[in-house]
This record gives structure tokens, C-alpha cells and sequence, in this order.
């Protein structure tokens, strides 16, 4: 078995040096780490799941990966090793990110980019990495499903100051403050996005369109009391059924509130906020209006 | 020279800490002087706890009898009425906490103890006093200070008392009247037992050049949210609350009334006895509804500005 | 431009105006003259 795993491990490290990871992954995941003839530590174990799992990340196959990820897990909560730990936890964020589950991967993405030390062993965390790994948090809650969950991590992130000079920026802010996304925006915050980011789902959409689809439709229920189908689906840039079936979708699932007058074709949105505390509300907006005008005198002088 | 009281003077706090001139004077604190940050901290604080009460520490000096609260920070403790000395599960962190603030250059020691009282007002409950008379036996100079934040968003400004306990076995002279607090029915055992142990100071308020600056750009802040706040909106439960327990406190005048009634002609003392209870829940009732009518006339004014133009 | 914003400030009257919310506003109204008139 010795001879057997070193023969792997050089073979293992050709491959990777030849950037042939997934061949790389295999040769090394023929090593038997649960053999009962030669005792393995714990630590040498979970760096081989770990180094397994990034070789076949490196390919983007979740699967694979998620098969040694899901080993190493047993072992990641023993360990003290800290760069092995931040490897595993880099890992496992970016098997729920291929795997869409995004809001899942968006946490571990902002845990990962809150990480105070900048050097873990031998390891430098640079601020590049921490400003990637925000990055990534705020693409995986952007394309996350719309609804109250991913409401709350957006508001951490739109509050955490170090997103506001992030490149994304713009467009959380725009979904944060539940605002209408236009197509230009859209576009542009595509061409960020990863492969898997914008593979198609089997409604011919990508995870991408839904998306926005379901925020814009979000917003639009903030704006408007009612809305037919023919208008909402010009708003939204589809057909009106499937802008219905959307919506249908999304009140099934508690996520927006309304209801559906399918002969008049129109939508009802609800707000279950309290009429007196709306009015509070629009008293805000106003004064804020006037304020911004007062202001507005004042820097002109007048 | 707003901000000359935000310098620390070490041995004028060391010389006084020695002198320990209130030992022979158990009123000798009188006043207390809260600066606009600790206040704001220990408000905030406080209503983040909502009904739980929350307790804290607060920093700072004296000067004279004047105790001078210069910071405040939140303990790691909830539920301070309803066990006996709370804040043991906090020692570790305060020692750290004020070891790292020596360290970071705050040379203010802690002063005294914050807590909230959500909804029945500012006093010491039994369980108070005993707290705050351990903490005069060993840290004085030593404060209590005790929020309501459910009264402070109802009445529009801060519900805050600042209190002192006399010793074991200490006959204070007449008190002068405080001003008047509705005690919740279920609390009036407790704060009638104990009354007579603590006494209340003066507090005033400071504020540094800084805090001035940064308040005044929150002007506008301040501003929008008197007009677009609705008190009775806001305090519903809370009103709700100090119905029932008014409608409780008439129950059980009645009841005394009844029972009383066996010799027709009551003695004058239960009379004034009853007049008083009565008076008491006549001065409730009055309360509450003044703050429903100026929440009522606000929401009047509301309509009229915002409603009513055509 | 501040004209403008003026306008749009001025069109953003009247705040709220449905039916709902004379209803809600008008229960509030009584409830809190009944808790006045209570207390009488």
C-alpha cells in the first residue's frame, strides 16, 4: 500500500502540473484512506478529501467533489489545521454554489470574506481573495430565490461597507432597494457570472433570468397596486404567461403576496403592511422630498 | 470648553477615590451628569431587549456630588429581575472589559450599573436595591440607573431614573414627592417594600462639540420621524397593557371598598386611604388618556397636512 | 431641476388616499374617544 501511494501522489502531481485535474483527482482518490493495514492521522486524511475535492473543483464536477467534501466534513471538526480548514470551507462554498444552492454558498462566501487573520500558516490571505470571496456572496444571494431569507443576507451585505466599493455594487443596491433591474444592468452583471451561473434550467431560462425575473416582479409588487399580464410582461421583458405563471409560482410559495384574476387577467398585489403605518411610510418619502429640496435651495443659495 | 469635561484627570479621581467623602454623608451624591453617547447606548440598548429587561455597565468620573457618566456598555446578561444578582454571569467580561479599555487609553473607571425596566417604570425592585447596596459596600463611587424604553417611545422622551441606596438600617428624613409613576399593579408589592431605601437624583445631560455637529446633521432625521410617527400606532400593546391593569387596580379598590363596608361610617384614616387609591387610579387613568388625545391630535394634524389637499 | 423636484413633491400629495385607510383612520379616531370617554 505504501509503494501504491506514493506511486499515486507522483502521478497525482504530473497531472496536476499538466492542469489534468479531474485525472489528477482520480489517482488520487484510488488511495485507500480507510485501509486497516497502515494507520492514517486524521489531518493526512482530510488533506487528501481536501486537496481530491479543489482537483476536481478545478473541473467544476460538484459531484465528485462533493463526495470528499462530504468525508472530509467528519473530519474538519477535529482539526486544527487552520489552512486546511479554510481550504475545506472554500470547498464546500463552491460545491453549493454548482449546485445553486446559492444562498447556502452566499453565507459561506461572507464567512470566508470576514476572515481577520492575513496569513494562516503558510498560507497569505490576501485582500484579493476576501474581495472575491465578498464578490462571490453577493453574485450567489443576487441569484438566489427572491423572498424573505435572502432579503436578510442582502441587507448584511448592502450594510457591510466594504461592499459599497465592490464592482457589483450597483446592482446590489439596486436589489437591495427592491428597484427595477433594466436590461442593459442585467446584461452587464452577466458577464461576471460564472458557467454555471448561466446554464439554461429546463424552462429555457437561465438561473440568471429567473432571478431577475422573480426581483423585478418583486419590485413591481411594491410599486403597483394591480397590474394586467400584457403590461407586467412588458415590464418584466416575457410573455404575459409566463409572466403569470411566475407570479402564481412565487404566491404559492408565500414569496410575494397577491392574487390572481385569471378571466381579467390582472394581478392583485398585496402589502400586509398596515394602512395607517403605509401612510407613516409615504410621510417619510415626503419629507425626505422636501428635505432634499430644502437642501437643494440651500446649496444653490437660494 | 463644552468638551473640557471629556478630559479625564487622574489624580484629582485618585485623590477624591481616597478622600472617600461620601462615607460619612449618605446623601452626599446628588447629581448625576449623562453624556449624549451613554445615554443614547443604554437607550438603544434597552430597547433592544424589548420586554426582557437588559443590564449594563456605565463609565466615567465624579466631580464634587456630582457623579458624571461618561460611556456605557451592554453585559452579556438578560432577565435582571428575575434572578438575584444577574450580573454574576458577566464578572469575566467585565474585568476584560475594562482591563482592554485601560489598555486603549480610557482611564474611566466603571461608575455604577444600568438596567431596564420595559413598561412599569423607573424605580428599584427588592432585587435592585440588594444589587445596588453590594455594589456601594465594594466599587463606590457607585450609581443605579434604571430605563423604561416602552414608556420612553409612548411618552417621546427618555424614561430614565438615577438612584442611590442609603445604608442597612438607614432612617432617611422626609423625602420631597417625586414625580408622580404609574406602578403596574403586579409591581406595587415590590416597589411599595422598598421605597424608602433608595433615593433618586438630578439628572442633567452634556454633550461635546462632535455631538453637536453630528445631531445637528441628523436634524432632519429627527424631524421626519416626528411627523411620520404614530404614537398610538406604536404603543399599542403598551396601552393596551395599562388598561388592564387599571381595570385591575379598580377591581381591587372595589373589592377593599366592599369589604370595608361592614361599619357603615369608614374610620377617616381608610377614608383618606381610599380617596388616595382612588386619586391614584383617577391620575392613571387621566395619563394614559392624555397621551391617546395628544397621539389622537397628532394624527388629526397628520391628515390635515399630508390628507387634505385637493 | 428644483422646480421640477417641487412638482413631483406636490404630486406626491395627497400621502395615502383609499378607502381602507378612512376606515382604519376613523376606527382609530373612535377608539381613542371612547377610551377618552371611558376615563370621563
Amino acid at each position: 500500500e505504501e509503494q501504491v501511494l506514493i506511486i499515486r501522489e507522483k502521478l497525482a502531481e504530473l497531472y496536476e502540473s499538466e492542469e489534468q485535474w479531474s485525472r489528477a483527482a482520480q489517482m488520487l482518490s484510488g488511495i485507500d484512506l480507510d485501509s486497516g493495514i497502515r494507520m492514517m492521522d486524521e489531518a493526512y486524511k482530510l488533506s487528501k478529501c481536501v486537496q481530491i475535492a479543489r482537483l476536481y473543483l478545478e473541473d467544476d464536477d460538484a459531484v465528485n467533489a462533493e463526495a470528499f467534501i462530504n468525508k472530509a466534513s467528519f473530519l474538519v471538526s477535529g482539526s486544527q489545521h487552520e489552512v486546511l480548514n479554510l481550504q475545506y470551507k472554500v470547498c464546500y462554498a463552491r460545491i453549493l454554489d454548482l449546485k445553486r444552492k446559492f444562498l447556502e454558498a452566499a453565507l459561506r462566501y461572507y464567512d470566508i470574506s470576514q476572515i481577520e487573520q492575513r496569513q494562516i500558516g503558510e498560507e497569505l490571505i490576501d485582500e484579493d481573495a476576501l474581495e472575491q470571496a465578498l464578490t462571490a456572496a453577493v453574485t450567489c444571494t443576487i441569484l438566489a430565490a427572491a423572498g424573505p431569507q435572502r432579503s436578510r443576507v442582502l441587507a448584511t451585505l448592502y450594510k457591510d461597507e466594504r461592499c459599497s466599493k465592490l464592482k457589483i455594487y450597483p446592482i446590489l443596491q439596486k436589489v437591495y432597494l427592491e428597484r427595477i433591474l433594466r436590461k442593459p444592468e442585467i446584461d452587464a452583471f452577466a458577464e461576471e457570472l460564472k458557467a454555471h451561473q448561466k446554464a439554461l434550467l429546463p424552462d429555457k431560462f437561465t438561473v440568471l433570468d429567473r432571478a431577475m425575473i422573480e426581483h423585478n416582479l418583486l419590485s413591481a409588487s411594491k410599486l403597483y397596486t394591480n397590474i394586467s399580464f400584457e403590461e407586467l410582461g412588458t415590464l418584466l421583458g416575457i410573455a404575459p404567461e409566463k409572466a403569470e405563471k411566475i407570479a402564481s409560482r412565487m404566491i404559492y410559495e408565500d414569496r410575494m403576496r397577491g392574487s390572481i384574476d385569471q378571466v381579467e387577467a390582472f394581478i392583485h398585489f398585496e402589502d400586509d403592511t398596515e394602512e395607517l403605518q403605509q401612510w407613516d411610510e409615504q410621510i417619510v418619502g415626503l419629507c425626505q422630498a422636501l428635505n432634499d429640496v430644502l437642501d437643494g435651495m440651500a446649496k444653490r443659495g437660494l | 470648553n463644552t468638551d473640557s469635561i471629556y478630559h479625564y484627570d487622574e489624580s484629582a479621581q485618585t485623590k477624591f477615590q481616597k478622600e472617600k467623602q461620601w462615607t460619612n454623608d449618605p446623601h452626599y451624591f446628588k447629581r448625576v451628569k449623562i453624556s449624549a453617547l451613554a445615554l443614547l447606548k443604554m437607550v438603544v440598548h434597552a430597547r433592544s431587549g424589548g420586554n426582557i429587561e437588559i443590564m449594563g455597565l456605565m463609565q466615567g468620573k465624579t466631580d464634587g456630588d456630582a457623579i458624571i457618566v461618561m460611556d456605557a456598555f451592554a453585559l452579556p446578561v438578560e432577565g435582571t429581575e428575575t434572578r438575584v444578582n444577574a450580573q454574576a454571569d458577566a464578572y469575566e467580561y467585565m474585568v476584560d472589559y475594562s482591563q482592554t479599555n485601560k489598555q486603549a487609553g480610557r482611564l474611566e473607571n466603571v461608575v455604577g450599573w444600568y438596567h431596564s425596566h420595559p413598561g412599569y417604570g423607573c424605580w428599584l425592585s427588592g432585587i435592585d436595591v440588594s444589587t445596588q447596596m453590594l455594589n456601594q459596600q465594594f466599587q463606590e463611587p457607585f450609581l443605579a440607573v434604571v430605563i423604561d424604553p416602552t414608556r420612553t417611545v409612548s411618552a417621546g422622551k427618555v424614561e430614565i431614573g438615577a438612584f442611590r441606596t442609603y445604608p442597612e438600617g438607614y432612617k432617611p428624613p422626609d423625602e420631597p414627592v417625586s414625580e408622580y409613576q404609574t406602578i403596574p399593579l403586579n409591581k406595587i408589592e415590590d416597589f411599595g417594600v422598598h421605597c424608602k431605601q433608595y433615593y433618586s437624583l438630578d439628572i442633567t445631560y452634556f454633550k461635546s462639540s462632535l455631538d453637536c455637529r453630528l445631531l445637528d446633521l441628523l436634524w432632519n432625521k429627527y424631524w421626519v420621524n416626528t411627523l411620520s410617527s404614530s404614537p398610538l400606532l406604536a404603543n399599542r400593546d403598551y396601552v393596551a397593557g395599562q388598561i388592564s391593569d387599571l381595570a385591575e387596580k379598580l377591581e381591587q379598590a372595589e373589592n377593599h371598598l366592599h369589604t370595608r363596608l361592614g361599619p357603615m361610617v369608614l374610620p377617616t384614616q381608610r377614608k383618606k386611604e381610599e380617596d388616595s387609591q382612588l386619586a391614584k387610579i383617577t391620575r392613571d387613568s387621566s395619563k394614559i388618556t392624555v397621551e391617546q388625545v395628544h397621539g389622537l391630535m397628532s394624527q388629526v394634524i397628520k391628515d390635515t397636512l399630508f390628507n387634505s389637499v385637493h | 431641476s428644483l422646480v421640477r423636484q417641487v412638482s413631483s413633491l406636490l404630486r406626491r400629495l395627497p400621502a395615502i388616499e383609499s378607502e381602507k385607510f378612512q376606515d382604519d383612520f376613523l376606527m382609530e379616531y373612535n377608539d381613542t374617544l371612547l377610551v377618552t370617554y371611558l376615563a370621563m
